[in-house]
């Protein structure tokens, strides 16, 4: 049975683990502690986060390799995915913001969505030969 | 040139006419801000501002509200975001990169590693990711990596395994924009600069005049802005749409007459920081500040001088009151932009007064002095020259750097700032941080009080056999005045007895899992005994048992009553545990939690040295009376006409 524990002679107080909620004084400073949630890190080392282990990829043919795979490549393939999206949602931002910024002041004569990066390349790039893959 | 050959060519249309550009001008930036208000507002209010201060706190060990890190967080931050700053407001992205990064991070990790992942490993992918935030957005992977170690995760461990996924990440998305090629050029930024030009040892007493430039910069912008977040919290929260508006119209208003106002920051800076090649036709940079040498006109002289130091004030007075409006806004290309024109105000004095044509580098100047006021504003200093120096390539700047850098840090810390606006803004807003350094005085105050001064002693604790009807009334119910996290848990045998014996501690939310785990019904739940620590023998076979032993933690940190609360803060950050018991020759007295300390020690603070941050409320009042007579000029009067 869950008991209302108070050690003799001591006095009452709260804190996030206790009833009380006036233990101490609110300040600004302390304001929005509510808010987060204490994450104990020694109780939560090796405890996973999720319990839901089911794949539907590693339930299919040669189930043992793919696992092997994948228990020894997930670290890197979260890593580089992570790395592809952030970089991928860097350019969107940079070629949209730098679009709508320009749109501010003028628009490109061939195609009004290209912004002045894109409407002026090739223009002064005098890379134009296309048997040089790499530079093409 | 390139941009003057693209528009002579005809490629590239300016607005034509006298009026329609300003009106342009003005309604697209107008346009551009009420919508990624609105979206802010209406879809993602955890959009808001740069999250910088969330995800440090997030890292040390405090989860904040899930939806901040959500998918619809981070839709919507990298689509405000680029709308935010082609309003023309005073905002960064590169702040609010962290943040979308972090998203990212977040989101695959929990998705790609969900039966593996735990809060541990979690924190090193958010340090990653945060960090690649930081070199996307300068295009500076070494300095984003280092921003994870200097800042997100500056109260946690970051160890030999951060590092390297930190670096990892930054190294590949780095390369994906470098694929993306977003300004078509080659390069990932737009500022990105290099020099030729050495500099010599007399500029030393400029360089340092730049440090302090930064230092009062970071010092008094970040003061004011959070005096001026504590009048938009005081007056103007109820109208944060109105307020982006007016702030966007004011800045276009002032923006458009005004060069180094009206480009986009990071195009500005890239003019300002650029190395001018005088008498040669060949350079593809060209721009009238390097048309400016000793035979100039004084009238034009002075014209580009007061051109950049009214850019200077007015940039530094719009970041004042951006920063932390409602749109995804950061401070660290602002503040750049505002020592950049410092910096380049500073070089036309000096070429023109001392030092004469063609003798320094103009652009090193501006680029200083950003380095000068990003430092200043974020109290950075490794990170900051790294991502200068990658921005630049110019190693042979890397001294004046250190010192510009230096010199801001020493303006810091000799006027007592503590940490840069994101530590601010973590004491502003009331988030819960333990701090890696504590000052002498706070030190002294702590070291007075003790564990028992401190703890809470009236706890809710749990037997080690309990029913789980029991259990289960204990967690879900709603009226339940057992609104905690973690229980202690006793012995059987000190039941009855008014001193227990703790054998464990469990967390609310391992219990609640556990449970969710079991399919006992409600009749069976009355006779399911849960044992946390004795074994089914022990309790004789008996049939509907459950052990629930795999989640209490035997052995919690616990102390003497007479721990100093020095001593318990240390331990807290040291060794990230949330609670820590009190006991007194193993009789269970007392529990301290992480949050509990940072309460005593801010109030402590309080009580001792006064409040941290101070208002001038009679200015507030005055300032509202004067902003409230002009709303009330503009708004409809009794019979519904417009004064």
């Amino acid at each position: 049975m869950p008991t209302t524990y108070v050690p003799i002679n001591q006095p009452i107080g709260d804190g996030e683990d206790v009833i009380d909620t006036n233990r101490f004084t609110n300040i600004p400073e302390t304001q929005n502690f509510d808010q987060f949630v204490t994450i104990d890190k020694i109780a939560e080392e090796n405890r996973p986060l999720s319990v839901d282990s089911d794949r539907e990829f590693l339930n299919s043919k040669y189930r043992h390799y793919r696992e092997v795979i994948w228990d020894r490549a997930k670290t890197f393939i979260t890593l580089s995915s992570t790395a592809i999206v952030i970089g991928c949602i860097a350019g969107f931002l940079q070629v949209f913001t730098e679009t709508l910024v320009n749109w501010k002041t003028g628009h490109c004569q061939r195609n009004w969505l290209l912004n002045k990066s894109f409407c002026c390349n090739g223009v002064v790039n005098e890379v134009t030969s296309t048997s040089n893959l790499l530079l093409k | 040139r390139q941009e003057f050959e693209c528009e002579a060519q005809g490629l590239w249309i300016a607005w034509k006419g006298h009026v329609s550009p300003f009106i342009i001008f003005m309604l697209l930036s107008v346009l551009f801000a009420l919508i990624s208000t609105l979206l802010v507002k209406y879809v993602a209010p955890m959009a808001t501002g740069s999250g910088i201060s969330e995800i440090k706190v997030w890292v040390s060990g405090f989860e904040y509200n899930k939806e901040f890190l959500g998918f619809l967080t981070l839709v919507i931050k990298s689509v405000a975001l680029p709308l935010a700053i082609s309003s023309g407001l005073s905002v960064g992205k590169e702040g609010p990169s962290v943040h979308y990064a972090t998203c990212c991070g977040y989101l695959l990790t929990k998705w790609l590693l969900r039966d593996t992942l735990t809060y541990s490993s979690q924190y090193e992918y958010i340090t990653a990711a945060s960090g690649a935030g930081v070199a996307v957005a300068f295009g500076a992977p070494i300095g984003g990596v280092l921003f994870g170690l200097e800042e997100i995760a500056s109260a946690n461990r970051f160890n030999s395994s951060t590092l390297w996924k930190s670096y990892y990440v930054a190294l590949v998305a780095i390369t994906t924009l470098k694929y993306i090629d977003p300004f078509r050029n080659g390069r990932v930024i737009l500022f990105n600069v290099t020099y030729d030009r050495d500099w010599k040892v007399q500029e030393i007493p400029i360089f340092i005049a730049l440090g302090i430039f930064g230092g009062l910069y970071g010092k008094y912008i970040s003061k004011w802005n959070i005096n001026f977040i504590h009048f938009r919290k005081m007056y103007l929260s109820s109208w944060p749409v109105q307020e982006v508006l007016f702030l966007a119209t004011l800045t276009a208003l002032i923006s458009y007459f005004n060069e180094f106002l009206k480009l986009d920051m990071t195009e500005s800076m890239g003019i300002l920081f650029h190395e001018c090649v005088k008498n040669d036709n060949t350079s593809t940079f060209s721009h009238r500040l390097c048309q400016l040498d000793e035979n100039t006109h004084a009238f034009e002289f002075l014209k580009i001088f007061t051109s950049l130091c009214f850019a200077t004030v007015i940039r530094a007075l719009l970041v004042v009151v951006s920063y932390g409006a409602r749109v995804p806004a950061g401070i660290f290309v602002p503040s750049m932009a505002v020592g950049a024109t410092f910096g380049r105000a500073v070089s036309l004095l000096v070429e023109r007064f001392i030092s004469g044509p063609s003798v320094i580098t103009p652009g090193a100047y501006a680029f200083l002095g950003a380095a000068a006021t990003l430092s200043g504003i974020t109290n950075l200093t490794l990170t900051v020259v790294v991502i200068m120096f990658e921005l630049t390539g110019a190693f042979m700047y890397i001294i004046p750097l250190m010192i510009v850098v230096a010199i801001t840090r020493i303006i810091l810390s000799t006027s007592g700032i503590s940490g840069g606006i994101a530590d601010q803004m973590i004491m502003v807003n009331g988030f819960p941080y333990l701090e890696d350094e504590q000052d002498e005085e706070e030190e002294e105050t702590l070291e007075k009080y003790t564990a028992e001064q401190l703890m809470s002693s009236k706890l809710i604790t749990i037997n080690e056999t309990i029913y789980l009807s029991e259990l289960e009334s204990l967690l879900y119910d709603s009226a339940s005045e057992y609104s905690v996290h973690g229980f202690p848990i006793t012995k059987d045998e000190d039941k009855f007895e008014k001193e227990k014996r703790c054998i464990g501690y469990v967390l609310k939310r391992h219990l609640a899992s556990k449970i969710m785990m079991q399919s006992v019904n409600s009749t069976k739940a009355q006779t399911t005994l849960v044992y946390f620590n004795k074994s089914n023998e022990e309790l004789g076979h008996r049939e509907n048992c459950i052990g629930f032993k795999d989640i209490m933690n035997e052995s919690p940190i616990s102390v003497k009553k007479a721990v100093p609360v020095t001593l318990l803060f240390r331990m807290f950050k040291e060794l990230g545990c949330k609670t820590i018991i009190v006991e007194e020759s193993g009789i269970l007295k007392g529990l301290v939690t992480a949050k509990d300390i940072l309460r005593f020690k801010r109030i402590k603070y309080r009580e001792v040295h006064g409040a941290k941050f101070t208002y001038n409320e009679a200015l507030d009042r005055r300032c509202w009376s004067v902003i409230h007579f002009i709303i009330k000029r503009f708004t409809t009067n009794r019979n519904g006409n417009v004064i």
